[in-house]
């Protein structure tokens, strides 16, 4: 466990840092973290989820996932810091230790670990998955508009060689499928929580549509005092609303599937840019990004906690 | 590694609907190999667009006979990339 502490949360890591890394924190808070094998990447990378919990059996849930774009590394360096937070905090934070003594914490750092590996040697751009696509030169497909939520539909291409790729079928990518298993076999998330870069927005279903989801008032009310914790930290201001209405239609996203699935707390975070980097954050912002965030994050995780449903 | 030696990122603030229009069918073409990190979607929100140092004349040219605003965020991606992949081996060795 003692990797954890000195464990430098302010640079990048590659994967295989990050793997080790997870080790040290079950080793080092084993009665709290166990590191969870999903399923594998199409390359046959192993798929973790840091599993936070401190006991009972299917306790209601929340999810967090980081990474699945593979080029915005802070959302993958900020889960990481997120992580040793929560779990350092447990037994001193009132707030943390009351939550997980109700739910279950599921924390996916690298979602999307070939497309990660791959920006670590060959393509620091590189979005998508890894996937071989057939009758295409262009691999990968990308993993946010492949999930079961108006598929194909507005907002996602149909071309292979596109950034925003759909993919042959929902749930087509063994990355998508993998988490889409596990959700459905658990049965019992009440949150669903992907973390992205960049530009500075917490945003509630729907995308694939510009329609008002049901709880619109309540997801809306909800993000925007995460927001204001968020904010209180650095002044870092974000905007809240729809996917469709804050950035643009866009079909087969992850938190519109989960919102359709039952799961009513469904956000997706762009993480903090500071106007001139993109998606190439300098490290020295990585733990103001991950504190602030952690703070809007856990806004949200404790209002799950406190509106059982 | 791929290199992106002269790409630039620009920052592009649409000013109407119309321009918003315009730049999606920048977006949907497949021409000059863009790749928009954030979508035109309303004059609200900034669009920002990796154009590689092949299309850059064009590109800017686009914009500047449609008239519609930008400026440079990221001069030489490849730049920030060297500098990003310099801390990571220092940090590698620390």
């Amino acid at each position: 466990g003692g990797d954890t502490k000195s464990f430098d949360y302010a640079t990048y890591h590659r994967l295989d840092a990050i793997y080790s890394w997870m080790d040290s924190m079950v080793a080092g808070h084993p009665n709290l973290i166990s590191k969870v094998q999903i399923g594998s990447s199409y390359e046959n990378r192993p798929m973790y989820v840091l599993k936070f919990s401190t006991g009972g059996n299917n306790r209601p849930a929340i999810w967090i996932d980081a990474g699945i774009h593979s080029r915005e590394w802070i959302s993958t360096a900020s889960a990481l810091w997120m992580a040793n937070k929560m779990a350092t905090d447990f037994g001193v934070d009132p707030s943390v230790t009351s939550l997980l003594g109700k739910m279950d914490v599921y924390l996916m750092i690298v979602t999307n670990p070939d497309g990660y590996a791959y920006t670590h040697t060959n393509d620091r751009m590189w979005r998508k998955t890894r996937s071989v696509n057939s009758g295409s030169t262009c691999r990968g497909v990308d993993p946010n508009r492949n999930w079961d939520a108006g598929f194909g539909g507005p907002g996602a291409s149909k071309n292979p060689c596109s950034e925003s790729y759909h993919g042959p079928s929902a749930h087509s990518a063994i990355e998508v499928k993998n988490i889409v298993d596990l959700i459905k076999n658990h049965g019992n998330f009440k949150a669903f929580i992907s973390i992205h870069a960049y530009s500075q927005l917490l945003m509630y279903p729907y995308g694939y549509t510009c329609n008002d989801i049901p709880h619109q008032a309540e997801l809306d009310s909800v993000g925007r005092r995460a927001v204001q914790a968020l904010s209180s930290l650095y002044g870092t201001s974000y905007r809240v609303g729809s996917i469709c209405k804050i950035i643009y239609q866009a079909s087969g996203g992850s938190i519109d599937w989960s919102y359709n699935n039952g799961v009513k707390y469904s956000f997706a975070f762009e993480l903090r840019d500071t106007g001139r980097y993109g998606f190439l954050l300098p490290a020295n912002q990585i733990i103001p990004t991950a504190t602030e965030t952690w703070l809007g994050l856990k806004h949200i995780m404790e209002y799950v906690r406190d509106h059982p449903y | 590694r791929k290199v992106f030696t002269g790409d630039q990122v620009l920052r592009v603030n649409a000013k109407s609907e119309a321009q918003i229009q315009l730049l999606k069918t920048l977006e949907n073409g497949e021409v000059f190999k863009l790749d928009f990190w954030t979508h035109p979607s309303s004059s609200d929100l900034p669009i920002d667009i990796h154009v590689p140092y092949a299309s850059l004349y064009a590109v800017q040219k686009f914009l500047q006979d449609n008239e519609i605003p930008f400026h440079v965020m990221i001069q030489d991606l490849q730049e920030l990339l060297d500098k990003e992949q310099e801390d990571l081996q220092r940090n590698a060795v620390k």
